[in-house]
């Protein structure tokens, strides 16, 4: 998964 | 998590302390747009519906995510409700379908994935960048403002500022890990704060009052 999909920045 | 980020988070949760101080104290919402408001607490509900789903982050990534959900409704409670009547609706006249139409159009054609909450996420994102603009058209039309209120919106532009810094540093200490959403949004929502921080560096820190030219 690329962090683009990690969605962990608020 | 990098410095960047770190400072950025706070200066957001700086911003709506400033907002909240500004309202308590003086007892006015005048200057505030609502409507600024009203769209904050959609990209917030939008964006962090993650909160239900299990995909935890961490502690401060929950807590962060339940207090901007909590403090963005708590203003419009302030505004709408305990203050209303310092609230003027005939100067924050920004139509809210000039951006609501186009953020819902952009989140259904680029996404990550095609699913209800990717949607929803990128709405936020795109919603976000925009939210600023009906509190910048009022600050345009009174060409004026209190001094903490442009407090509130440089916290709030040092917030979205230092997202850049962040996803360069993330970039090259994550192996080219790159989120074209949140950047593209990103840098187009840090670009609206330009003209601000103009008058905001050359006025309001010189020890003037917040005023834009005739």
């Amino acid at each position: 998964v690329p962090a683009a999909e990690k969605h962990d920045e608020l | 998590m990098n410095l960047f980020r770190l400072v950025a988070d706070l200066s957001h949760l700086a911003s709506i302390f400033i907002l909240l101080h500004k309202i308590q104290t003086t007892r006015s919402c005048r200057g505030i747009s609502i409507k600024t408001q009203l769209l904050y607490v959609l990209v917030f509900v939008t964006r962090y519906l993650d909160l239900f789903t299990g995909d935890f982050v961490s502690i401060y990534n929950s807590v962060m995510k339940l207090f901007f959900i909590g403090s963005s409704c708590y203003i419009i409670y302030l505004m709408r409700i305990k203050y209303k009547p310092t609230n003027d609706p005939s100067i924050d006249t920004f139509r809210l379908e000039y951006i609501l139409g186009p953020t819902a159009v952009l989140a259904l054609i680029f996404n990550y994935k095609f699913t209800f909450l990717e949607v929803l996420w990128a709405f936020s994102i795109y919603l976000e960048a925009v939210a600023i603009l009906p509190q910048l058209f009022m600050l345009q039309r009174t060409g004026e403002a209190e001094t903490i209120t442009t407090h509130y919106l440089a916290a709030l532009g040092i917030y979205r500022g230092l997202y850049i810094p962040n996803w360069i540093y993330r970039y090259f200490t994550e192996g080219g890990a790159i989120d074209p959403i949140a950047v593209v949004a990103g840098i187009v929502q840090t670009a609206l704060y330009v003209d601000f921080f103009y008058v905001y560096f050359t006025k309001v820190l010189q020890g003037q009052k917040f005023e834009l030219p005739a």
